[in-house]
């Protein structure tokens, strides 16, 4: 499984939609001071829910939105949008609607949450609608994706929500299917600038936590 | 629950040692403050690099603190693997054969999982695959420009 | 004491503005909580990197941030002097255009004080008058060794 | 005035006794990580008085003491000196006797402590010892010294010491006549490893505290 591409619109030093393909393996990202480099991971922790917003170096998520951006209208609206390729991911890692799960004979183990059409199994070549809720086709058992949009009021009011290969969904919802991906607010695969020896400084209890959540 | 938890720190504690070796040239593992009762107390990271003396982790260089941190990173990640991993300049403290040995691992790192790594460092963009170029001229926005570097050709 | 003070604070700020204007290629200033009663608040930086909106101070990146510290500790030290100036390592998140726009900037202030700079960058090195290697070899002490660029010749 | 050198003996990761020469303008240190860059920084910072512990990576002051040099007798010591040329300073910056001072005709502002023959006056050319304090006569009014010496006990008690040209003095003392050289233990001449951007996280007071220091 691997990020596919990142789009951000009007996030932080993006202005208009710019879309950041990616390939698995070994990317740098480089360029001059200020350019937006670590922009682009606090996208990424932006969309999937990881990190607060003081985590993205904003005191609160209308400082997310482009600057520009804002200035300009009643109601600004950032957004971004991760796509991931699961191709390799086994169905059973995706939570589906019961009968999604029912119907690849795959019963979810532990699927006590109802999520809504969470994702798409990899065999499934139809929209299930029995109860309304429609799967989009275009991610053919292949795509997974997540976009999060933060609007913003000329007054200072925001409100930000998710979803999932285009459908709403809750934060914990999306917590929830990322966990079974092994994607974790508190993981330690994304380490920001400046906190690489933040390993060595904090205390020892905190330390032996980190393995009590990974075991 | 402590079994679960012995597993996973015996697991990791292999690969720091294994990881450890490899990058810092030297000697280092886990140990748990209670080994009976872990949940009693803390996990510390004994660390010689290059073969030093144990000395506390907060006298270590700047260099041996990233390399350390690293190291346990890469352990978790070996125990248990992310389908990602993000890193933004943690190289900043490493001299140029640490970064270049720190490359070397992410890139074997990388046949099991995506690493995206922002890096300003010379040995660390010839080591990837392919660079992200990211600009921002003066009044205008970020741009972002790929360069594959296994393709040798600019695309986007 | 709030005449000196203020004496004090333009003065800073005089320098600030025009050493963040070399170094960051924008506008910045020092900005007081509380003019007319300096004592009741704080100091902020106000600081445009290459001319971009003014933006709270932490989302400043990492080397737009380690310019405008650098600026302010330069304001200070052309206000009040001290004899001797000791960095370590002030470049990590500057890159190399960056990195030499700071290195001539040491180099002028240094024809009135000491400066004493621990840096990796290839361009920080080469701008100074001469270098002191230090290695350590394994098993083995702190060896010291003294280069003179400007003479060209290895010397202790 | 600048530092002539800097000699350190047993400190850190300095073995043996180990002189760094150093000369006015640009210097830059370079090397390997963890070969010994920072140390000689903590050196100074050591020698003038000017960190605690912590702010030199250690513990407790006894880390300092390199460790071969610690395990092998019932007292170890380290101890660094850092020797200035003050040929450009003016005479009423250094502070001296009474004698010392009336003699130059230059008699000291302000000089309620009645420090040691705590430096020597340019013009001295022998040494004053009226009260039996003797002034070394190497330092010809060019040199300025601070020697800091550590003895750790193999039981772990220590005991640290300051002098100024070779002359036992209080660390009191010897901030007062660093505070004439414009060295302060809170000035912002010595930046450490990581700490850049410290100025910018810390809060606003902090910052405004730092100008009324210098005013
Ligand atoms: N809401 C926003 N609107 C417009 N620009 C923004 C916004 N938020 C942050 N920025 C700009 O983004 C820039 C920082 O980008 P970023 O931190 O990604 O730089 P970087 O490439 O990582 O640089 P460095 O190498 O110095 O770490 C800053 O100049 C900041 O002004
Ligand atoms: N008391 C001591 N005895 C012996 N060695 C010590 C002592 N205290 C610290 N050291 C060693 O000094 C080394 C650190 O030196 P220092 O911090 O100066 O490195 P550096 O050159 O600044 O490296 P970097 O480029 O990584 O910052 C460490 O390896 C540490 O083990
Ligand atoms: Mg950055
Ligand atoms: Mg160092």
């Amino acid at each position: 499984m691997h990020i596919k591409h990142v789009e951000l619109s009007h996030f932080k030093s993006f202005g208009g939609t710019t879309a950041v393909p990616l390939l698995p393996g070994f990317t740098v990202i480089s360029g001059p001071n200020g350019s937006g480099k670590s922009n682009i991971l606090d996208a990424l922790l932006f969309a999937l829910g990881l990190a607060s917003s003081k985590g993205m170096r904003a005191d609160r998520l209308p400082d997310l939105v482009n600057q520009n951006h804002i200035g300009r209208r009643a109601t600004a609206e950032a957004s971004v949008t991760v796509t991931f390729d699961i191709s390799d991911v086994p169905p059973e890692l995706l939570m589906g609607d019961e009968e999604d799960a029912s119907a690849n004979g795959t019963a979810a183990p532990s699927d006590d949450a109802q999520p809504p059409a969470a994702a798409v199994a990899a065999d499934t070549t139809q929209p299930i609608s029995e109860d309304g809720k429609v799967v989009p086709l275009p991610c053919q058992g292949k795509e997974w994706s997540v976009t999060r949009r933060l609007r913003v009021t000329s007054q200072g009011t925001y409100t930000s929500s998710y979803a999932i290969n285009g459908v709403p969904c809750t934060l914990s919802e999306l917590h929830e299917q990322l966990q079974r991906f092994r994607i974790y607010p508190e993981g330690y695969n994304v380490v920001l600038q400046g906190d690489v020896t933040s390993i060595i400084s904090m205390n020892a209890r905190e330390r032996r936590e980190i393995i009590d959540e990974l075991a | 629950r402590q079994h679960a938890f012995q597993e996973a720190f015996d697991a990791v504690n292999e690969n720091f040692k294994a990881i450890f070796a490899q990058l810092s040239d030297g000697d280092g593992y886990l140990q748990l403050d209670d080994p009976q009762s872990p949940f009693n107390g803390g996990l510390n990271l004994v660390a010689h690099p290059k073969g030093k003396p144990v000395r506390r982790l907060a006298s270590m260089s700047g260099g041996e603190k990233s390399l350390t941190a690293l190291s346990f990173i890469f352990a978790l990640q070996r125990y248990r693997p992310s389908p990602f991993y993000a890193f933004d300049e943690v190289d900043m403290f490493l001299d140029g054969a640490n970064v270049e040995r720190l490359s070397k691992m992410i890139k074997h790192q990388a046949q099991q999982a995506q690493f995206i790594v922002v890096s300003l460092r010379r040995p660390m963009i010839e080591a990837a695959q392919r660079t992200i170029g990211v600009t921002q001229a003066r009044g205008a926005y970020t741009q972002v420009l790929g360069i594959n570097l296994e393709a040798k050709s600019a695309s986007m």
